[in-house]
């Protein structure tokens, strides 16, 4: 799990 | 950002403008779905309101702006403007019995309990059944103009797309976001009985087809 709760897509 | 995702995000682009300029052209938006649209209207409001918190990158920023802008206009278009060609009688599909059990989702498994994950797990959700009120109007009417099947053949492109840039991304970054790659598939599935009657009709020059 890389950066959980980071969202950058669209 | 890779080629895959880059494409994805272009045919959802056109999907999304595919359906507008054929409601603005023809002054109609008959056989549209106007409960899908304003799904996907709430899907980019709830997952895009962290363009008040963070700042991606200005392709990031300006996209969401664009997809934002684009879902207004078009509900504006069938509810609005040429809401006399609205086929109401015809778009009955309970919107409650998805947003219910989408919600008790997003409440449930999400990637921290505050109200913009919980928002922004409940848009990933609800983006996944937002096209069934679409798919049922097709298949109670029987059938669909060919417009609103390129319409939705982008849109399974789309999402077939960002399966194959989750798998790039896997590999390079070793990224995996379990909640959108989970309801990304299950909303791949939905168009895959879609997609095989529009290689074997439409694009074999029958222009109409109808879900059986």
């Amino acid at each position: 799990w890389q950066r959980r709760g980071f969202h950058d897509e669209l | 950002m890779n080629i895959f995702r880059l494409a994805g995000d272009m045919s959802h682009l056109v999907a999304i403008l595919i359906l507008l300029l054929k409601i603005w052209r023809s002054r109609s938006c008959a056989g549209i779905s106007g409960k899908s649209q304003v799904l996907f209207a709430l899907v980019f409001t709830t997952r895009y309101l962290d363009l008040f918190t963070s700042f991606i990158s200005a392709y990031n920023t300006v996209m969401k702006v664009v997809f934002l802008a684009l879902s207004y206009a078009t509900v504006y278009l069938i509810y609005m403007r040429f809401r006399n060609s609205y086929d109401s009688e015809n778009d009955t599909f309970r919107v409650e019995f998805l947003l219910v059990p989408v919600i008790g989702l997003s409440f449930l498994e999400n990637y921290s309990f505050t109200p913009m994950e919980i928002l922004w797990t409940f848009s990933i959700f609800l983006e996944s059944v937002a096209i069934m009120p679409q798919l049922f109007m097709i298949t109670k009417t029987g059938e669909a103009e060919s417009i609103t099947n390129h319409y939705l053949f982008f849109l399974g492109l789309y999402r077939a797309l960002y399966i194959v840039n989750w798998v790039w991304r896997y590999h390079t970054e070793g990224f995996f976001d379990q909640i959108a790659v989970v309801s990304g598939v299950v909303q791949t599935i939905f168009y895959c009985d879609f997609f095989y009657l529009y290689v074997t009709r439409v694009l074999r020059g029958r222009g109409k087809m109808s879900l059986p």
